[in-house]
């Protein structure tokens, strides 16, 4: 990719905690369109996935793309990929540049 | 107190 070109990683979070132990802020409508990781807990699923930043953009939430989606829809998304006992992981697509894709 | 500012949402997991 180009030096200006956003790269995207696919992130899969395993549910080996009880929470998720992230925060997110923005969505649709907002300063920041697309939700943006601001915590990320000890002792979390993500924080032991080990892969996840603080920073980083959220894309996709298992494979469903939040462009577009307002804060409380993004959010209810990434809570309901890690209540759902379909899957024993939830595969977050970030990218680490705050830009609006 | 006054509406929370939207732009300022966060929301934890």
């Amino acid at each position: 990719p180009g030096l200006l070109e956003p790269t995207s990683t696919l992130v899969r979070v395993a549910k080996s905690a009880s929470t998720l132990g992230i925060a997110i802020e923005g969505g649709a409508n907002t300063r920041q369109p697309l939700p943006r990781i601001v915590t990320i807990q000890r002792g979390g699923s993500a924080h032991n996935c080990g892969q996840l930043k603080v920073g980083q953009v959220i894309l996709e939430v298992n494979g469903v793309s939040l462009r577009g989606r307002e804060h409380r829809d993004a959010a209810r998304l990434i809570a309901e990929a890690f209540k759902t006992k379909e899957r024993d992981y939830v595969d977050f697509l970030v990218t680490e540049f705050n830009v609006a894709l | 107190s006054p509406p929370k500012d939207y732009e300022d949402e966060v929301t934890f997991f």
